[in-house]
């Protein structure tokens, strides 16, 4: 991950951040 | 910002440096690209699914430029509980089994610590959207060649709808976006760039999202040529 370029590393710790805020502010699949 | 505000006004075409061509487009750092493309797809009245930003980029001036990764926003599909009446396989146990580990890993070195444990998010399903969003982070495209490349070269939008044209296309990436259940896609150049959105609906091609891609992201280009 520390050799990724910035762009696709800021990308990826959105994504997987917002994934987890996801998953665990919503109750699942009502 | 409004975009209309937050846009200044026609730059010309910009190329950035390979390894970090954002650096070269103070139009375009990526917190600016993240809210564009939310703006893109948040106001949308259609579902889309992601927008990606393909930053061009050079690699050495006797070289064609090359699409890479510039950001991206993952929005996800509505009905998501679909899966849920569907039957686990085994192959979509073990397809799942190795998306949660490499989430995890991913996970792990983002945060540098060890993760772990039942509750963990990385424990969800991790969604067939959620998977090729993350491996087109993986993905470039030389101009002409792939969805994204051909759109930089004709400098024409490229709107993919319906399973059956996804399947049958030449470029890989169209295909690959409908082995992971999207059924359009669409790529539309800019000056510095493709924009490409996905979604798991059927969508046609409008004016409305091409004014709003031309407002947000500054293009110059034929909207007729389609």
């Amino acid at each position: 991950v520390a050799d990724l370029p910035i762009a696709r590393r800021n990308s990826l710790t959105r994504f997987l951040e917002k994934r987890k805020d996801r998953i665990t502010s919503t109750a699942p699949y009502q | 910002p409004t975009p209309r505000s937050s846009v200044s006004p026609a730059p010309a075409p910009v190329t950035g440096i390979a390894g970090d061509p954002l650096k070269s487009m103070p139009y375009f750092n990526q917190e600016s690209l993240q809210q564009r493309l939310q703006t893109l797809i948040d106001g949308a009245r259609e579902g889309w699914t992601y927008a990606i930003f393909w930053q061009s980029s050079v690699v050495d001036f006797a070289s064609p430029s090359v699409l890479g990764w510039g950001d991206g926003y993952y929005k996800g599909e509505e009905d998501k509980n679909k899966r849920k009446t569907a039957s686990f396989s085994p192959d979509f146990i073990t397809e799942q089994a190795h998306r949660k580990k490499v989430l995890r890993e991913l996970n792990s070195l983002i945060s540098g610590t060890q993760t772990g444990g039942e509750n963990d998010a990385v424990d969800e399903e991790v969604t067939d959207t959620e998977w090729f969003f993350l491996i087109s982070m993986t993905q470039s495209f030389v101009n002409g060649s792939g969805l994204p490349g051909l759109a930089m070269y004709s400098s024409s939008p490229i709107w993919v709808t319906g399973t059956e044209r996804l399947a049958a296309s030449h470029c890989e990436r169209a295909r690959q976006a409908q082995g992971f259940g999207l059924q359009t896609i669409v790529c539309i150049p800019s000056a510095n760039g493709v924009v490409e959105l996905g979604s798991t609906e059927l969508i046609f091609q409008t004016a409305d999202l091409m004014n709003k891609v031309k407002v947000l992201f500054n293009f110059n280009i034929d909207m007729g040529a389609t």
